[in-house]
C-alpha cells in the first residue's frame, strides 16, 4: 500500500479492529520501506495519528483493541529517522500525547512511551527539549510504575536518569533528582535493588554514578 | 545525510547500555 493509501484509511474514521489491523500494517511499512516512503506519508499522516491517539486517550473506553499503543508503536517507527524525528518534535502535541500514554493501567504501552521520551530527552537539538519534556512529564506516574511493577522499572528509571542528566547544570540536576526522592523515590529505588534484571542493574549504576559525581562535585 | 535511519534505535540502545550516560 502506498503512503497515501493509509492517509485515506486513517481520515476514514475506521475504528477498534479495523483500526488495529490498518495501525500494525502501517507500522510494517513504516518499519520496511525507504524514508522517501516516510516523507510521502508525512506531516499529514503524522497528524492524522496523533490526532487519533488524543481522541482514544480521551475517550478511555474506546480502548480495548489496543488501538493507542499501535499508534505509539507507529510513532517509533515513523520517528525512526531524521525527517520523521524532526517532524514529531516540531509537532505541537506529539511530546504531550506521549507523555500522556504514560498510564500505569497499561505497563506494556507505557514502557513504549517512556522509552521514547528518554530518547527525545538525551537530544541536544532543539533546544529546550530536556524541559520540554520535564514540564508536561507527571512524575507521580513514574514513581508508581517503578514501584509496582518491577518489569517496566528499568525503562521508567531509563527516563529519569535521562532527564536528570541531561540538565546541564549542576544545581539544575541536584534539584531534579531531590524533587524525584521527595516525592517517593526513595522506596522504590531501595525496593527494586533486589531485583535480578541486567537492563535495570545498569540504570541503577548509572543514577548512582551520577548522584555520586554531583555530590564530589558540589 | 537527510536519510539517516535508526535513529530512535541508536538512541534507544545507548540508553539502555548506559553509554548515553557516560561523560564527555
Amino acid at each position: 500500500k502506498s503512503a497515501q493509501v493509509y492517509i485515506q484509511e486513517l481520515k476514514s474514521e475506521i475504528k477498534d479492529g479495523q483500526l488495529l489491523s490498518c495501525l500494525e500494517s502501517l507500522r510494517v511499512s513504516l518499519n520496511n520501506n525507504p524514508v522517501s516512503w516516510v516523507q510521502n506519508f508525512g506531516n499529514e499522516g503524522l497528524a492524522l495519528l496523533l490526532n487519533i491517539l488524543r481522541k482514544l486517550q480521551d475517550d478511555k473506553d474506546e480502548n480495548l483493541f489496543d488501538c493507542d499503543h499501535e499508534i505509539i508503536r507507529c510513532l517509533k517507527a515513523f520517528m525512526n529517522n531524521k525527517y520523521g524525528l524532526k517532524s514529531m518534535l516540531e509537532s505541537e502535541e506529539g511530546i504531550t500525547l506521549l507523555v500522556r500514554a504514560i498510564n500505569p493501567q497499561k505497563p506494556s504501552m507505557m514502557t513504549d512511551a517512556v522509552k521514547l521520551l528518554s530518547a527525545v530527552s538525551i537530544l541536544e537539538q532543539p533546544e529546550g527539549l530536556h524541559e520540554r519534556v520535564l514540564e508536561v512529564i507527571t512524575e507521580e506516574h513514574i514513581l508508581t510504575c517503578t514501584f509496582y511493577y518491577s518489569y517496566i522499572c528499568a525503562s521508567c528509571l531509563t527516563l529519569i536518569n535521562a532527564l536528570i542528566s541531561r540538565a546541564e547544570e549542576l544545581d539544575f540536576r541536584i534539584h531534579i533528582r531531590s524533587e524525584l526522592l521527595r516525592l517517593g523515590l526513595r522506596e522504590p529505588l531501595k525496593a527494586v535493588r533486589t531485583i535480578e534484571n541486567e537492563e535495570l542493574k545498569v540504570q541503577l549504576r548509572v543514577f548512582d554514578e551520577q548522584a555520586e559525581d554531583d555530590s564530589e562535585d558540589l | 545525510e537527510d536519510d539517516e535511519t535508526g535513529i530512535m534505535d541508536g538512541l534507544l540502545e545507548a540508553l539502555q547500555s548506559g553509554a548515553a550516560f557516560r561523560r564527555k
